[in-house]
């Protein structure tokens, strides 16, 4: 499978 | 430096405001392997510091490497480098170069 999608992912700090 | 030779500049961040005041995206397993900075917030202490710019990538967090760490790995440690009583700074390792080293 392929590797998980996290390109969206923000974090603020 | 050569053409395909990326530089890293350590920027330390003195803590002069509440807030960090960056935002970050990508982490390990996705295809942008190191974090990035996208946002910089007028107020905080990454703006207040002046060096830090959007577009770079963070390769290491006062000498912790970010390399192999998820997204949600490498935003601990930043946030853990900007709440500890430790030191009143955070050094980030940085490239212009989007690249994985």
């Amino acid at each position: 499978s392929p590797p998980k999608e996290y390109e969206d992912e923000v974090t603020f700090f | 430096p050569g053409l395909l030779e990326p530089t890293s500049t350590l920027v330390r961040v003195a803590k002069s405001a509440s807030t960090l005041g960056i935002a970050i995206e990508g982490g390990a397993n996705t295809r942008q392997p190191l974090p990035r900075i996208v946002t910089i917030q007028r107020g905080g202490s990454a703006h207040n510091c002046g060096q830090l710019k959007v577009g770079q990538v963070i390769l290491e967090v006062n000498g912790n490497s970010l390399k192999g760490r998820e997204h949600k790995d490498a935003a601990r440690l930043i946030a853990e480098a900007f709440k500890t009583k430790e030191r009143d700074y955070v050094d980030f390792l940085v490239t212009d170069f989007n690249v994985a080293l």
